[in-house]
């Protein structure tokens, strides 16, 4: 088992304004091979959808979004790097114990 | 002494499982430590007992973590279980319930997850069950409870994060608190911390019908919200799982209160996404400060209509 890195990997907050949209993200969410996680899942109109989009994924699924014209912000630019601080901040942290 | 462990940060499943062993010593007169089963890689499920004596007293169950990846639940539980512990005998309203009740508290419902989530895959939320017949690993064992098990907001795909798994209670850490909370047989709330969104929720998940208990719950969730909004401002939207975030089968709590457990809430803890799972630190212990008003403003309340 090898440490599973997550570099270039984006979490999109989308935003859905109708049902139409929402189904549209559930299709979406249905494509295996994009290997979306979503962080909270599709359901209704009013709430936003958090999902992190493998690095090869994601020129793909912003071109779908684009194209649907479902509006969309960038959550985390690249994952890795939050990921790469927790692991410091908390080396950092046991160090200060010790 | 669990004076020295730092509250403010992650921590490994070893040094949580150490700091419940410090809390079970310093807090001998009221705090114990169970074991209530193994999970799937044999790692033990431990659960801390406060209690001020009698037998078969009314309970409220506490888990934490059962989504691996959701980490300041689990730190979050543990900060709670200083509190408990180093609260009695000083806080008026923690002394009178545990002079009354029982609490259980299962910081780590999910340790091979955790585990995982230290080791190989920090975004891990399942369990890390073998998939007859698939290559892909893990239930999700918050869809895996037998309440609605199979229907909506659950996947048949063991690839899938939300796996409801091939049968309910098909997961041993499932299978493990529906045996305890059965054989205690005295179990009166059902809570269960799950980040994040910033919810509190009741039954029903499965279903998008109203609980028989709707106004009750709906007002004791609105009282708690707003003890926890009292601390830091934060902001707890409250209402069934189906009507707060979206239909999802074989959930906890949707099991407790069908079982006849009447008080039973879903929390999401911070944040409402800016870092989501991966919350920094610094906001472990306000996080748990908060969750705390929230908690005991529940707990008063299961304690006063028993």
């Amino acid at each position: 088992l090898c440490l599973e890195t997550f570099v270039g990997d984006q979490v999109l907050r989308i935003k859905t304004r109708n049902e139409e949209e929402v189904k549209k993200l559930q299709l979406l969410e249905s494509l295996e091979h994009l290997e979306l996680d979503f962080w909270i899942n599709p359901s209704t109109p009013a709430l936003p959808v958090d999902v992190r989009i493998p690095a090869n994924s994601v020129q793909a699924v912003k071109a779908f979004l684009e194209s649907h014209g479902i509006e969309y912000s960038i959550l985390i630019e690249d994952l890795q790097v939050v990921l790469d601080k927790e692991k410091q901040d908390m080396a950092c942290s046991q160090q200060k114990e010790r | 002494s669990s004076n020295s462990f730092n509250y403010g940060t992650y921590h490994s499943l070893d040094s949580i499982y150490a700091e419940l062993d410090h809390l079970a010593s310093e807090y001998s007169n009221i705090v114990s430590k169970l074991q209530i089963g193994k999970s799937y890689e044999k790692r033990p499920l431990y659960v801390l007992k406060f209690s001020t004596g009698g037998s078969n007293r009314p309970a409220i169950w506490i888990d934490a973590g059962i989504h691996s990846r959701e980490w300041v639940t689990q730190a979050s539980a543990v900060w709670i279980a200083k509190k408990i512990a180093s609260d009695y005998g000083k806080d008026l309203s923690i002394t009178s319930l545990l002079n009354k009740m029982d609490i259980f508290l299962l910081p780590v419902t999910n340790p091979d997850g955790y585990v995982f989530t230290h080791t190989t895959n920090r975004m891990w939320r399942k369990t890390r069950s073998k998939n007859q017949g698939s290559p892909c690993v893990g239930v999700d064992p918050n869809r895996n409870w037998d309440a609605g098990f199979g229907g909506p907001g659950a996947s048949s795909n063991p690839c899938s994060d939300s796996y409801r798994g091939p049968s309910a209670n098909s997961e041993v850490e499932v299978k493990s608190v529906v045996n305890f909370i059965k054989n205690h047989g005295n179990i009166q709330a059902f809570l269960t911390f799950h980040s994040y969104s910033q919810l509190l929720m009741y039954p029903y998940g499965y279903k998008c019908t109203e609980p028989a208990d709707y106004a009750e719950l709906d007002a004791l969730g609105r009282a708690a919200a707003s003890s926890i909004r009292s601390l830091y401002g934060t902001t707890f939207t409250v209402g069934s799982i189906c009507s707060t975030i979206y239909q999802a089968s074989g959930g906890s709590i949707d099991w407790s209160y069908d079982y006849g457990i009447k008080y039973s809430f879903a929390f999401e803890l911070r944040d409402t996404g800016r870092y989501g799972f991966l919350l920094p630190a610094s906001q472990i212990i306000p996080t748990a400060e908060e969750t705390w008003l929230g908690l005991k403003k529940i707990m008063e309340h299961v304690r006063d209509n028993p």
